[in-house]
């Protein structure tokens, strides 16, 4: 089974404001 | 033919022919005759001239012109030639051919540093304790390990009036020794310049009475000095480089004006001059194509059984390592491409998220991943685990 990469615009970033990768 | 490699293009010694080092080489002489004109010798004249060119130009021996000294008066009589040879050779021997009654009182030196500093290679003299404190030459040759300046006979005169000054190294030297194994030979053969000192006339006999002297000049022809242009074994001929400097046309990843060092990125080993049985050449550092120096480590080449020494600098692409034979951190072996291919190392690019860091394993590309995470670069959710909004375990069960 082949699962989807990751979609970056389903992660909440609220509380991790810091560790937010530059896109 | 190629004399520094065999057919099979492996190096071996090679040494340039025997030439005479001194043709056409400018002599320095201490006295000319000439200046001012005299009935026998005008320097202004080239029929009368007798300059200190002569002694070291091509003529024809049939009838030989010669340098000739002014007119000495009294003692000392001492006339100095000197040559340079332009760079270090290894001679064989040194001859001068006098015109006159050769002189009763020689010494030959030599320089290793272009005439800043001076050693003598023998003397030649009726008179060896009186003029120069020396015993004379013992028939067997020097009676320590090493060669030495020994105290030889005068030049005799010839018939014709004229005489021969001949010295070879090999009388100056123990028998035995050979110069491929020799440090002290080789230091003994090699010189950068010539001189000799005329110092006493064959007129003026064990008195030093200046007042009993008639006036006499010193006269010669064909200074030659046979020797090998010195290249340590790395090369067959020498060459005038851009500047006119005489340089050894260097191989074996030497170079120098001697060879007499490793190209810079020749390092993986000491230099060392090559003999008749070993080539002995520099190694080029093992890099992979990646680096363009290295530096020579003697404990690694010891290490090594004194095989290899060389440590590459400044691997590029992305490269690391002694040899910049693996990928550096966050880089991976890429295994469809040589080694030696600029794109061998490949970005770890792992996941930002899915990722628990950057650095990938360096032969798999394996990004280390988080909790329910998969793929080479973590960028997926495991079977059975789906994506999460939180960027700190973005993996979570399926329910």
């Amino acid at each position: 089974e082949v699962m989807p990469t990751l979609d970056m615009a389903l992660f909440d970033w609220t509380d991790y404001e810091d560790l937010k990768p530059e896109v | 033919v190629d004399p520094c490699h065999d057919e099979g293009g492996a190096p071996r010694g090679c040494v340039p022919g025997l030439v005479n080092a001194a043709l056409g080489r400018e002599v320095l002489a201490s006295s000319t005759c000439g200046r001012p004109a005299t009935r026998a010798c005008d320097a202004s004249d080239p029929r009368r001239a007798h300059p200190s060119a002569l002694l070291t130009s091509a003529g024809g021996t049939a009838s030989p012109l010669c340098w000739r000294s002014d007119l000495l008066h009294r003692v000392p009589l001492n006339v100095t030639l000197t040559v340079p040879l332009g760079k270090a050779f290894e001679l064989v021997f040194v001859s001068l051919r006098f015109c006159s009654a050769p002189p009763a009182s020689v010494a030959l030196l030599k320089s290793q540093d272009h005439g800043r500093s001076w050693a003598p290679l023998g003397f030649f003299s009726s008179r060896c304790g009186l003029d120069y404190g020396r015993p004379p030459a013992p028939a067997d040759g020097p009676a320590g390990p090493g060669p030495e300046a020994l105290c030889f006979p005068a030049p005799q005169a010839q018939p014709d009036g004229g005489g021969l000054l001949a010295f070879s190294v090999q009388d100056g030297s123990p028998p035995g020794l050979d110069l491929d194994s020799s440090p002290v030979l080789q230091d003994w053969v090699t010189a950068t310049d010539i001189r000799i000192l005329l110092t006493r006339p064959a007129s003026v006999g064990d008195t030093r009475d200046s007042e009993a002297m008639v006036p006499y000049s010193y006269s010669a022809t064909e200074l030659q000095v046979g020797g090998r242009c010195k290249c340590n074994g790395h090369a067959s001929r020498c060459l005038l480089d851009t500047q006119g400097h005489l340089t050894c046309d260097c191989r074996h990843g030497t170079e120098g004006p001697d060879c007499g060092r490793c190209k810079p990125f020749y390092c993986d080993r000491p230099w060392q001059r090559a003999t008749a049985w070993e080539a002995h050449a520099c190694l080029a550092c093992s890099c992979n194509g990646h680096a363009r120096r290295c530096r020579f480590n003697m404990e690694l080449y010891r290490l090594s059984g004194r095989r290899s020494g060389g440590v590459c600098l400044n691997c590029r692409h992305n490269t690391a390592g002694r040899h910049c034979h693996y990928c550096r951190e966050g880089f991976y072996r890429d295994p469809g491409r040589p080694l030696s291919d600029r794109r061998a190392c490949r970005a770890c690019d792992c996941h930002p998220v899915g990722a628990a860091g950057k650095t990938c394993n360096q032969t798999t590309g394996q990004c280390p991943c988080k909790d329910g995470v998969t793929g080479l670069t973590c960028n997926r959710c495991a079977p059975g685990f789906q994506q999460s909004r939180s960027p700190v375990a973005p993996c979570v069960k399926t329910p």
